[in-house]
């Protein structure tokens, strides 16, 4: 009825004011909505500070996305226009578990072999994978005379604590990379959007990995060099998650840009957008199929 | 006839005569009309500087005026608006007047941490005040 609405409004609203906790309130928004930052805002408004302290994130991987920031967005956090992409979030994931698996050899120039474990969790089911990249820092102190040839051996299994293996096999993913770095990078990005692609399309937050990299200096270059004998180590990678979030709370530069101009156009056309496939290539494919369109 | 016409005369002027000049000048010169304003802020002011990386300065704009009677052209207001008005001034003055409101608003990129330690990099919609409306 109209009056026990009413009633229950204004119990609502004394709960406000007397300050409690509105989390109660917070059950009626939906998961789109929990998804951004509100529900960070409704608990500085409800708890009047800045939040719980907040686990600190690696220096160089916070370093690294200050610097995607800066490419981004401008100084005053405006999204740049000039963008090529469908992503509105980037998340970096730094391993909760790292383990040696097995030593390395700098004779043969095999990296001692790791495994990681990261934890998704953070990622909402509104936010789909576009590209996933590892992202390894070079240290500073390695000093690189030629340019180096990496082969990295990754696998994706799954965890051994899972109980949920029983009865099925475990799946495992190998994928092979070759690439070369020279003394000028700083930071080497494996691409691994078609691995965790899957994985994360099926709401798998826990994602094991073993990395093994066999790294040989250029013998081209260098013929004296001995069969890639050099010391290098690598630091355990963090996960990079190039992601778009379809919330209403994100901003949709693309759906900006091309749709809001044109009010006339059928409901059809609007639904092509989720519809994009998948990586930054992919992207690109569906902007130029768009321009075909307009034409 | 002049009888009526000098009797006229001599009444004394009404108020509305009298500021028929600061009439005009509300017309020509508004003031405290509804507009844009900037509030610029800095994230570590509110100590959310533990979790907001970037950016950190923040003009999120607000809108604060006051909204004249006829607004239809500049603030392109629906009809709604300009009815509320005349229900204000003609029938009940307990309707409020129309609110100066946000009527565009542009995104936002922001890097935080997140709980589990974690680094996301988002960008909102409608985190800064862009346009403001009577509505």
């Amino acid at each position: 009825s109209q009056a026990s609405g009413g009633e229950a409004q204004i119990a609502a609203s004394a709960e406000l004011e007397s300050g409690a906790m509105p989390w109660s309130l917070l059950q009626h928004i939906d998961e789109r909505d929990r998804a951004g930052l509100l529900p960070a805002l409704f608990k500085v408004l409800s708890v009047g500070r800045g939040g719980s302290p907040r686990l600190q994130p690696d220096s160089r991987a916070l370093h690294y996305m200050k610097k995607l920031y800066k490419t981004y967005a401008t100084k005053e956090g405006i999204p740049k226009s000039n963008r090529s992409h469908l992503y509105n979030t980037v998340r970096l994931f730094t391993p909760c578990t790292r383990h040696k698996q097995a030593p390395g050899d700098q004779v043969t120039g095999i990296l001692p072999s790791v495994e990681l474990l990261f934890n998704l969790d953070r990622i909402t089911t509104v936010e789909h994978l576009l590209k996933s990249v590892l992202l390894y820092n070079i240290n500073n102190s390695v000093s690189f005379s030629s340019a180096v040839k990496c082969v990295c051996n990754l696998m994706i299994k799954e965890p051994k604590s899972s109980s949920r293996t029983l009865g099925r096999a475990p799946y495992s993913f190998t994928f092979n990379s070759q690439f070369e770095f020279g003394k000028k990078h700083k930071w080497i990005q494996i691409d691994v959007t078609s691995l965790l692609q899957p994985l994360v399309a099926s709401n798998k937050r826990s994602i094991h990995m073993s990395i093994n990299f066999t790294c040989m200096k250029d013998q081209l270059e260098h013929p004296s060099a001995q069969n890639g004998l050099f010391n290098m180590t690598l630091v355990s990678p963090s996960l990079i998650l190039y992601l778009n979030d379809t919330s209403a709370q994100a901003y949709h530069s693309w759906y900006s840009l091309h749709y809001k101009r044109r009010p006339s156009q059928g409901p059809d056309q609007e639904r092509s957008l989720s519809a994009y496939p998948v990586g930054e290539e992919a992207a690109e494919d569906g902007r130029s199929s768009h321009h075909r369109h307009r034409r | 006839g002049q009888e009526t016409v000098s009797s006229e005369l001599k009444k004394p002027l009404g108020p509305a005569s009298f500021n028929l000049s600061e009439y005009f000048r509300q017309f020509l010169l508004p003031q405290n009309e509804c507009e844009l304003h900037d509030f610029r802020l800095s994230f570590s002011q509110l100590k959310w500087d533990n979790w907001i990386v970037a950016p950190h300065r923040y003009n999120p704009r607000y809108c604060k005026g006051d909204c004249p009677r006829a607004v239809g052209h500049r603030y392109g207001s629906p009809v709604h608006t300009m009815v509320q008005n005349i229900i204000y001034e003609k029938l009940d003055s307990s309707v409020p007047r129309p609110s100066c409101v946000p009527a565009k608003y542009s995104p936002l990129s922001v890097l935080t941490i997140e709980p589990d330690g974690s680094i996301a990099y988002k960008e909102y919609e409608d985190m800064i005040a862009t346009k403001c409306t009577c509505r």
